[in-house]
C-alpha cells in the first residue's frame, strides 16, 4: 500500500514479564484495527519488547490515528531517518 | 588509534594506567550500532581472549557472506535491522547500486572504523601506505564486540529510529555493558521524548538497566547550538585532534620551503615543475581559481601544480580540485583555506593544504616569477609535542537546542585522522586500515574508555562514569578551530577526557531514574510522555523541579536574571576520610557564592550537598561566560565547568 508508512507505536510500560505475552498484546492491537491476525502480521515490522512495550508497523495515517486512540498506546509517531557521523 | 591511545597516556607498556589496571577491558561487552563489521579484519581476531562471558544471550545473525562462524570470541554478536529503513526508501534495497549486504557484513566500513576503535585487537605495523604507522587497537582491546548493523550504505549512511529502536531493545536484553552510537539527527532536533529520534528514547531504557549510552555530538559545527544527542542521560562526545600531523614539503623556485599539511604517500618526490594559478580576467577574477569550481579553461595545467583558495571548509573542495587538475594532466594542487586539521588522501594524488597566508605568499610568487616552480615530498609523520590539540572545526557545538541547562557536549576525545580497520569496499582503505574523521572517531574511543571503567568500577552507574568523564578532563591549554580561539565548554565539555584520572576521580555528581524523570518533568512533558518513557506511572508535581537542579557535573544557565542559586550533591567515591576545599573561578561578571566550602566525608558522611550562588553585574543581554568549580583534597581535582548568560529581556534574541 503506497500509502503505508512505518510509524513506531509506544504502549508504555511492559504489562508483562514474559516477551511472547507482550508481543502478543502487540499484534492484538493491531489486528483491531487492520481488522484480521494476518493483517496484522503481514504489518508489524518489530515488537519492542525489552526496554518498553510497543511496535514498529507499517500503516495508513487513518489507521495510525486509530491506533492512536486505544487504551494502552501512548503515542504513534511516524519512523525517521538518521545520518553517520 | 596507532597514535591516540598513547596521546591519551593508555599506551600498554605503562604499568599503572586504567587499560592496565581495566585489564584492556577483559569481561566487558560493548554494542556499537552502526553499518556493520568486516569480521575478517586483523582487529577482530580472538587469540588470548578466554571464553565469551556466561550472561551473554546475544546471537550471531546470518545473512549475505556472513555466516556464524565469522563470530569469534572478540565478535561474539551480530544482528541486522533493515526493516524501517526499507520502508522509509519505499523500495527493496539494492545493494548492488549501492554496495552493501544483507547481512551484518559492513560495506561501508564505518561499523569496522568505530569497533577496532572501541576495542580492536592489536595489530601491529597498521599504516596508511607507511603513514601513521604503529599498533592499531582498541582501547579495550580485551573487550567483547557485538554489532547492531542498524545503517545503510546510501548517502553516506542512512539508519531508521524503528530500526535503531529494535537494536537498543534487543543489546539490553543481549546483556552488553556499553553502547556506541555515532549517529545523530540535524537540527531542528526531536524532543528527549520522541522515538523519532530514536536515540534518546533507545538510550533512556538502555541507561535504566545500567548500561552507558555514548554518542556522536554531530559534525556540524563549529556553529553554536548545534549538538546533538543532547539527553542527560547520553554521554555525548566532541571531537579534537592528536599530537600528531603529516607535514608535507613544498619546495619553491625561490629555495623557500613551506610545510603544508596532506596525506601524499607516494614513494618519490615530484621534481621541479611548473606552478600556475588559474587567474581569469573579467567580472569575477577568483571564480576561476576556488578550488570548489575550479576552472583550467585557458591555463596550461599539464604536468604542473595548480594553486587554489577556498572558503568551503568540507572536504568536497579539495577532492574537486584535485579531481579538476588530475583531469587536466597535472602532477598535483595546493589547497590555500581556513587551517583545519583534518587532511585526507587524494587517491595518490598529492593534494596539499596551506592556511590563507602561506597560500597567498606562494600566490605572490607565481605572481612576481617569471617562471614559478615547485617541488613536492611526500607526507611524514611527526607526532609529540609540537603538535597542539584542537577541538576540530567541524565538531558540533553547544548549548544544546533542546535543552540549554544541559551542558553539551560532555567531553571531548580524538576524532580528527583516525587509522582504524575499514572494509574492503572502503576507497580509503590501504591494507585493512583506512582514515576516518569526524566525532563518529571520537565516540568510540570514549566508549573504549568506559569499558575499561567499567572493568574497574563495575558498580558505577552510567551517570557515575559520565561525571567521572567529565569532571577529570584535561581542559587547557586546548583551541577550537574555525575561527581560532580558547577552547570553552561549549567546544569540549568537560574537555579531553583523561582516563586515568577518572578512574580515581574522588568526588562523583551521581543521578538516576529520579533525577531523569525531574529533568523530563523540568522540561514541561506530558505525565503520560514521561510514563510511557520512564516505564513507571509518573506525575509531575504541580510547580515544576528546577531544571537547575539537576545533578549535573556541569553547570549551565542560560538565563541568570539578578541572581539564582543551585545546588548540586557529590558522592565520595576515594578515601573514605577526605577533606575537599573548593576552588572557584567565577564566569566575567558574575560574582559565586559556595556554601559550603570544605566537605569533609568519614565513613558516616558518604555524600555533601552544597550550593552556589550566582549574582550576575551584567546590565546587558549576555553572551555566555564561562568559569569552573573545583573540589579538590590535594591529590584529586574534581572540576565543574561553569557557563552562564546573563537575560535582560526574556526570550530576546540577538546574536
Amino acid at each position: 500500500d503506497a500509502a503505508s508508512n512505518v510509524h513506531i507505536v509506544n504502549m508504555g510500560q511492559r504489562q508483562h514479564d514474559d516477551p511472547a505475552v507482550v508481543v502478543d498484546s502487540h499484534h492484538n492491537v493491531l489486528a483491531s484495527v487492520l481488522g484480521s491476525k494476518k493483517a496484522a502480521a503481514e504489518s508489524m515490522i518489530y515488537s519492542y519488547k525489552h526496554g518498553f512495550s510497543g511496535f514498529a508497523a507499517r500503516l495508513t495515517e487513518a489507521q495510525a490515528e486509530m491506533i492512536a486512540k486505544l487504551p494502552g498506546v501512548v503515542r504513534v509517531i511516524p519512523n525517521r531517518l538518521h545520518k553517520l557521523h | 588509534t596507532t597514535r591516540s591511545w598513547d596521546y591519551l597516556s593508555q599506551s600498554l607498556n605503562s604499568p599503572g594506567n586504567l587499560v592496565n589496571d581495566g585489564n584492556m577491558g577483559e569481561g566487558i561487552i560493548i554494542g556499537i550500532l552502526d553499518t556493520g563489521i568486516w569480521p575478517e579484519s586483523e582487529s577482530f581476531k580472538d587469540e588470548g581472549l578466554g571464553p565469551i562471558p556466561s550472561r551473554w544471550k546475544g546471537v550471531c545473525e546470518t545473512g549475505e557472506r556472513f555466516n556464524s562462524s565469522n563470530c569469534n570470541r572478540k565478535l561474539i554478536g551480530a544482528r541486522w535491522f533493515i526493516k524501517g529503513f526499507q520502508a522509509e526508501l519505499g523500495r527493496p534495497f539494492n545493494t548492488t547500486e549501492n554496495v552493501d549486504f544483507m547481512s551484518p557484513r559492513d560495506a561501508l566500513g564505518h561499523g569496522t572504523h568505530t569497533s577496532s576503535t572501541a576495542a580492536g585487537s592489536l595489530v601491529r605495523n597498521a599504516s596508511y601506505k607507511g603513514l601513521a604507522l604503529g599498533i592499531a587497537r582498541g582501547g579495550a582491546p580485551r573487550a567483547r564486540l557485538a554489532m547492531y548493523k542498524v545503517c545503510w550504505n546510501i548517502g553516506g549512511g542512512q539508519c531508521a529510529s524503528a530500526d535503531m529502536l529494535k537494536a537498543f531493545d534487543e543489546a539490553i536484553n543481549d546483556g552488553v555493558d556499553v553502547l556506541s552510537v555515532s549517529i545523530g539527527g540535524s537540527v531542528p532536533f526531536f524532543s528527549d521524548v520522541d522515538e523519532r529520534d530514536g536515540i534518546a528514547t533507545g538510550a533512556f531504557h538502555a541507561v535504566a538497566k545500567g548500561i552507558t549510552v555514548v554518542c556522536a555530538a554531530g559534525n556540524s559545527g563549529p556553529f553554536g547550538q548545534t549538538v546533538e544527542n543532547t539527553a542527560p542521560w547520553i554521554l555525548t562526545v566532541a571531537a579534537s585532534t592528536v599530537d600528531r600531523g603529516y607535514p608535507t614539503s613544498i619546495m619553491l623556485g625561490n629555495n623557500r620551503t613551506i610545510l603544508g599539511q596532506a596525506l601524499f604517500a607516494g614513494n618519490k618526490e615530484i621534481g621541479f615543475t611548473g606552478l600556475v594559478y588559474p587567474e581569469t580576467e573579467g567580472l569575477d577574477t577568483l571564480e576561476a581559481g576556488a578550488c570548489e569550481s575550479l576552472s583550467l579553461n585557458g591555463t596550461n595545467a599539464g604536468g604542473k601544480v595548480v594553486l587554489c583558495f577556498t572558503t568551503v571548509a568540507r572536504r568536497i573542495a579539495v577532492v574537486r580540485a584535485a579531481s579538476v587538475v588530475k583531469e587536466a594532466g597535472g602532477v598535483g594542487v595546493i589547497v590555500a583555506k581556513n587551517p583545519t586539521s583534518s587532511v585526507a588522501p587524494c587517491d595518490d594524488f598529492p593534494c596539499i593544504q596551506v592556511d590563507y597566508e602561506i597560500g597567498t605568499q606562494i600566490l605572490n610568487y607565481i605572481r612576481y616569477t617569471r617562471s614559478p616552480v615547485v617541488k613536492l615530498s611526500p607526507s611524514r609523520t611527526l607526532v609529540g609535542k609540537p603538535i597542539a590539540t584542537k577541538v576540530a572545526f567541524f565538531s558540533s557545538r553547544g548549548p544544546s537546542s533542546i535543552a540549554p541547562f544541559v551542558l553539551k557536549p560532555d567531553v571531548a576525545a580524538p576524532g580528527v585522522n583516525i587509522l582504524a580497520a575499514s572494509s574492503p569496499f572502503d576507497p580509503f582503505m590501504d591494507n585493512g586500515f583506512a582514515f576516518h574523521t569526524g566525532t563518529s572517531m571520537a565516540c568510540p574511543h570514549v566508549t573504549g574508555i568506559v569499558a575499561l571503567l567499567k572493568s574497574v568500577h563495575p558498580d558505577w552507574s552510567p551517570a557515575a562514569i559520565k561525571s567521572a568523564l567529565v569532571t577529570t578532563a584535561s581542559k587547557d591549554p586546548i583551541m577550537a578551530e574555525g575561527p581560532r580561539k580558547l577552547a570553552d565548554p561549549f567546544d569540549y565539555g568537560g574537555g579531553i577526557v583523561n582516563p586515568n584520572k577518572a578512574a580515581d576521580p574522588g568526588l562523583i555528581y551521581d543521578m538516576g531514574m529520579t533525577d531523569y524523570i525531574q529533568y523530563l518533568c523540568s522540561m514541561g512533558y506530558n505525565d503520560s510522555s514521561i510514563s510511557a518513557l520512564a516505564q513507571q506511572p509518573t506525575k509531575c508535581p504541580s510547580e515544576p523541579p528546577s531544571m537547575l537542579d539537576l545533578n549535573l557535573p556541569s553547570i549551565t544557565i542560560p538565563n541568570l536574571r539578578n541572581s539564582v542559586t543551585v545546588s548540586r550533591t557529590v558522592t565520595n567515591v576515594g578515601p573514605i576520610y577526605s577533606i575537599y576545599k573548593a576552588l572557584v573561578q567565577a564566569p566575567m561578571g558574575v560574582e559565586v557564592i559556595l556554601r559550603p566550602s570544605v566537605l569533609a566525608f568519614n565513613s558516616a558522611t558518604k555524600k555533601f550537598t552544597f550550593s552556589v550562588t550566582f549574582v550576575t553585574t551584567h546590565k546587558v543581554q549576555g553572551e555566555y561566560y564561562f568559569g569552573s568549580l573545583s573540589w579538590s583534597d590535594g591529590i584529586r581535582v574534581v572540576t565543574s565547568p561553569i557557563s552562564v548568560q546573563t537575560e535582560i529581556i526574556p526570550s530576546y534574541v540577538d546574536n
